[in-house]
């Protein structure tokens, strides 16, 4: 599984 | 205050696209507490910009405070200083350092 500091959302605008 | 001015820069990003172009990860309550600059998409205002980089941390969109906000407030913030119509550009208040306050 990804590193946690990769689980955070990201929101494209 | 203070603490982040030396290391800051406003960033005005003009609405020169139907798109700001930017991904922004992270937000209060996450490893990430501020949130960074993912992605900057060609073709998007930011990009036409030219000012915006990947792996920015933004502290204020038009003078607004981000810290202490979680990522989808930010996001909102940032979708509508891009939406409003009473301004034609976006102020991002930037640092290239990764602070966490």
């Amino acid at each position: 599984s990804p590193p946690k500091e990769y689980e955070d959302e990201v929101t494209f605008f | 205050p203070g603490l982040l001015e030396p290391m800051s820069t406003l960033v005005r990003v003009p609405k020169s696209a139907n798109t700001l172009g930017i991904a922004i990860e992270g937000g209060a309550n996450t490893r990430q507490p501020l949130p960074r600059i993912v992605t900057i998409q060609r073709g998007g205002s930011a990009h036409n910009c030219g000012q915006l980089k990947v792996g920015q941390v933004i502290l204020e969109v038009n003078g607004i405070s981000l810290r202490g906000r979680e990522h989808r407030e930010a996001a909102c913030l940032i979708a509508e200083a891009f939406k409003t119509k009473e301004k034609e550009y976006i102020d991002f208040l930037i640092t290239e350092f990764n602070v966490a306050l």
